[in-house]
């Protein structure tokens, strides 16, 4: 059911 | 750092609340409160915390210090809580260890525990706390986590859709489904019971179960929970303490191919 996205897809690293 | 809480059992909450989500942390600790962030091993939530000098009855902190903990030691030491006794944290100028001091007044005890500091380097997320969204949800804390207990039993993905008719959490399981839907309210008796939707646009997202399991452990920390939605963005479920600061929870999606 869906693929799971990753926080590094919309954050940038500080 | 010399940071008092006048009940050693809000430590333990906010601690509690997040610990089995991230195995370690750094606390950031400023003249401006502790604040710390971290992101789980697969890299789907981050914990976002902030403890102001408000939540403290004494707050002192001369220079900022990191103290690096790791969360499992940290909860074993904060099973010595209880309401009664106060909880000071202590931190050297060149920390390599955490003093922790109960003191419990009525019963002249107090306990001391010393926990070794860790170097933690762990690789930080630049989140925008203005984080622009397409819909706000005001909700009572525990609605949201009877809703999250009973639904995510059904299937590994929850759904979340906002739009006209209010905000709709549902579940398609292999054997199972389930839908709540809850409009709008405003209780004047009960004003943790009140549901508010503020929205720009209606949002349909899905994410996993597990994730959501994991937030809930934090409703303890606040009657309330508020949840920002948008199709570009992470989710944030945010719990916000009394005293000021709280916790929040940014949560990527799960999006259909």
């Amino acid at each position: 059911q869906g693929t799971q996205k990753r926080l590094d897809g919309f954050f940038k690293v500080k | 750092l010399e940071a008092k809480f006048d009940d050693s059992t809000i430590f333990k909450k906010i601690i509690d609340s997040f610990k089995d989500s991230v195995s370690q942390i750094n606390f950031m600790c400023s003249e401006s409160g502790i604040e710390a962030q971290a992101i789980d091993d697969s890299r789907v939530l981050l914990v976002s915390l902030s403890i102001p000098p408000s939540c403290f009855e004494t707050y002192r902190c001369d220079r900022p210090t990191t103290v690096g903990v790791y969360l499992s030691s940290l909860s074993k030491l904060l099973k010595s809580a209880s309401s009664s006794a106060t909880l000071t944290l202590y931190v050297e100028d060149q920390p390599d260890e955490l003093l922790l001091l109960f003191e419990e007044s009525k019963a002249s005890k107090s306990m001391e525990y010393k926990m070794k500091l860790v170097d933690i380097t762990a690789d930080m997320l630049e989140v925008d706390s203005d984080m622009k969204s397409d819909v706000s949800v005001e909700m009572s804390g525990v609605e949201f986590t009877k809703i999250v207990r009973d639904l995510t039993q059904l299937s590994d993905s929850f759904t979340v859709s906002v739009g006209k008719d209010g905000i709709v959490f549902s579940v398609d399981g292999e054997t199972a489904s389930g839908k709540v839907l809850l409009q709008p309210k405003e209780d004047l008796a009960n004003p943790e019971n009140n549901l508010s939707i503020s929205m720009t646009k209606t949002i349909d997202l899905s994410f996993a179960s597990k994730y959501l399991l994991d937030i809930i452990k934090a409703s303890t920390l606040s009657n309330m929970i508020s949840l920002k939605f948008s199709e570009e963005t992470p989710a944030l479920f945010e719990f916000k303490m009394e005293k000021g600061g709280g916790i929040g929870f940014y949560l990527a999606p799960k999006y259909d191919e």
